[in-house]
């Protein structure tokens, strides 16, 4: 496609695609939106992130992700919709007009590209990493098990086989670090919003362990006020609530490592499930899935904005 | 490339806590490699369970000795899977 506004937003797309698309976005926005890469993969994919910035240097910022684990096609399919909205929107809605006025969005559309492309070639179903593990036939690490938070308690398995195995150590997946380093080195975070799919859930720290964070009110009343909107949208229903409580104990998460590396606003989404496909949603469910998303992830993000820390 | 043919996705509902606790142990029963898609939470809240066709007899057998509803949400995954793969050839087509 050689412009945004041909791109099919309501198929599911290849990596190859997905990347190409970036740069079409970028194309089409040069001083909004800049694509930066932070890092490889294990098979050496670019991890490529997009940047939102009306200038600025060093501005607080929000992160997006989507894709961690590759199977969940609709949340990377969901996460290109809503960074198209975020660029088609600026000068638009005034929320997001306000938020990139203030504050950058950086956006990682495609989380975990080896397992992903896995999922194209070999695996639908593949959810982990690709990487070999030393003296176990099975390949892959959890990479929402691999964080330095609770990293190798009981929420997550030693076993190299099974599908939620933490990894030989905290941070050892290249997709993990990467998010990490930069994170860290950015220092200006203000929100991780993680995305996956599908159990339609807003979920907050902790994972690992059961005393709610501090500001555990304030997250439970956004977290309710964005299912809310979200489900005025189609009437979806989510739950929501602190990760241990609403599911169950999950060690080494992304969002409880970025909460207590002083990310106060850390969220994630399970996206919609419509009771019959799982992560095989047909694609005529991705627009409907981004759209009821949308007031949910601005509901956040205008928080955000408007309690600055 | 991996196929799933025959593999099914059941929709579990556990009745109480002690059903929670039996569906995990179901889980770490390695060798009848149940893929949970979405894993037991708390009783009357649906767990999903993709299950090799080879482990549906064991699985099934599981689930109703020991009382636990279930519904087939797949019956067969690859069927799903070739549709998906259909879809998305006429897509780039189109």
């Amino acid at each position: 496609e050689r412009s945004t506004s041909t791109f099919d937003f309501a198929s599911y797309h290849t990596i190859d695609e997905i990347y190409h698309w970036m740069d079409v976005l970028v194309g089409d926005h040069p001083n909004l939106v800049s694509k930066i890469q932070i890092g490889q993969s294990y098979e050496n994919r670019p991890l490529y992130v997009l940047k939102f910035s009306t200038g600025g240097s060093n501005r607080s910022a929000i992160w997006l992700d989507t894709g961690i684990h590759p199977r969940e096609w609709i949340t990377q399919a969901t996460g290109i919709w809503t960074a198209n909205k975020i660029a088609e929107e600026y000068g638009k809605d005034p929320s997001v007009t306000a938020i990139l006025d203030s504050m950058d969005i950086f956006f990682e559309i495609v989380t975990n590209p080896d397992g992903f492309v896995f999922t194209h070639s070999s695996d639908r179903l593949w959810r982990k990493t690709r990487s070999i593990n030393a003296g176990s036939p099975c390949i892959g690490v959890d990479p929402n098990r691999n964080w330095d938070a609770g990293f190798g308690g009981s929420g997550a398995s030693s076993d190299p086989c099974s599908e939620t195995y933490h990894g030989p150590y905290a941070h050892s997946e290249r997709e993990v670090k990467a998010i990490a380093d930069f994170i860290l080195g950015h220092g200006n975070v203000k929100s991780v919003i993680s995305i996956h799919s599908y159990s339609q859930m807003l979920l907050f720290p902790y994972g690992y362990k059961t005393a709610p964070v501090p500001n555990h009110q304030e997250m439970n009343e956004l977290a309710k006020k964005a299912v809310s909107d979200l489900a005025a949208v189609y009437g979806t229903k989510y739950t929501y609530g602190s990760i241990m409580d609403t599911i169950y104990a999950a060690d080494g998460i992304a969002v409880d490592w970025a909460y207590d590396n002083g990310v106060k606003y850390s969220f994630t989404f399970e996206l919609r499930d419509t009771g019959r496909y799982g992560f095989l949603l047909p694609s005529t469910q991705i627009i409907p899935t981004a759209t009821e998303t949308w007031p949910a992830l601005l509901d956040v993000m205008v928080h955000v904005l408007e309690h600055p820390y | 490339e991996k196929l799933f043919m025959g593999d099914q996705v059941l929709r579990v509902t556990a009745g109480d806590e002690g059903q929670v606790t039996q569906l995990r142990v179901l889980g770490e029963q390695a060798e009848l490699q149940v893929d949970f898609w979405r894993h037991p939470t708390r009783p009357g809240h649906p767990a999903d369970l993709r299950v090799p066709f080879s482990s549906l007899p064991a699985v099934k057998t599981f689930l109703e000795s020991n009382n636990i509803s279930y519904s087939i949400m797949i019956e067969d995954v690859q069927e799903l899977l070739d549709e998906e793969r259909r879809t998305m050839v006429k897509s780039r087509r189109t």
